[in-house]
């Protein structure tokens, strides 16, 4: 599959296409610093507020409207994605990576960093947490404005994830070059726990669903598809029964 | 083109 997708301009017709993916990070940021339960919730509540507001002023004039909270939630949500297949990507090879990409002196302290992540070193109590890791040693290295939207960013993962399917490694190497070339260290930090798909956020993702819609985890158990209950569930004054005489 | 709203003017976020 064709990895130059993200460079074509992006529809003006999605709310996705709007967003940064660095407002994104900043509310994921946020949400895993803040120690209390009321203002993690607070934080992915106003970035869904925004969207949601963000989205009826996009739509105003519209008639039956797919476009909906999904490609955040995917992001935000990577251990519940159906629709796209596996990236084949862990940390080591992220690691390799990075060494590879960075010109990084294969036997010094930065790559034995990457490649044992998993070793205590540090005072940050980062071990084990390869984002993290890679986070301190892109900082110096990274471009320090982002340049992705949502929409781009599902696309090259899209990219990716093709990619992988069809067994191309050189491909799939050039596509995870085009996303990370990109992005800062921290969306970097962010997009790496995506495709490891662990979060680390500390709110589960009942939270997650409640916040969006109260009938939003009922519905996810019944369909396991994010982009329905994202879709369906889009307007927070409609309830699961009334969407149900649509389902069913 | 001015009938596109500003996705900024929604969300106010301190960039970190």
């Amino acid at each position: 599959m064709a990895s130059s997708s993200a460079s074509q301009p992006p529809s003006k017709k999605t709310v996705a296409s709007h967003v940064p993916f660095a407002d994104l990070c900043s509310t994921l940021e946020r949400i895993q610093t803040c120690k209390s339960r009321p203002e993690k919730t607070k934080y992915f509540k106003d970035f869904l507020d925004s969207w949601r507001k963000f989205h009826d002023a996009l739509h105003q004039k519209e008639k039956d409207v797919t476009d909906s909270f999904y490609p955040a939630m995917r992001l935000i949500l990577p251990q519940l994605e159906r629709e796209r297949m596996a990236y084949g990507i862990k940390e080591t090879m992220l690691a390799k990576l990075y060494i590879e990409l960075l010109n990084l002196p294969k036997d010094g302290k930065d790559a034995a960093k990457l490649l044992h992540y998993r070793a205590p070193a540090g005072s940050r109590g980062d071990a084990g947490d390869f984002a993290m890791i890679a986070y301190f040693v892109l900082k110096p290295r990274s471009p320090k404005r982002g340049r992705l939207t949502i929409e781009q960013v599902n696309e090259h993962l899209d990219a990716i994830a093709n990619n992988n399917a069809a067994k191309n490694k050189g491909l799939l190497k050039k596509s995870l070059l085009q996303l990370i070339t990109q992005s800062t260290a921290l969306e970097q930090k962010w997009l790496i726990r995506m495709i490891i798909k662990d979060l680390k956020l500390g709110i589960s993702q009942q939270t997650i669903f409640s916040i969006f819609h109260p009938d939003a985890a009922e519905l996810h158990n019944v369909t396991t598809d994010l982009e329905k209950v994202c879709r369906q569930l889009h307007d927070p004054s409609v309830s699961l029964s009334d969407v149900s005489i649509t389902l069913f | 083109d001015a009938d596109v709203p500003r996705w900024d003017a929604f969300f106010k976020c301190n960039k970190l």
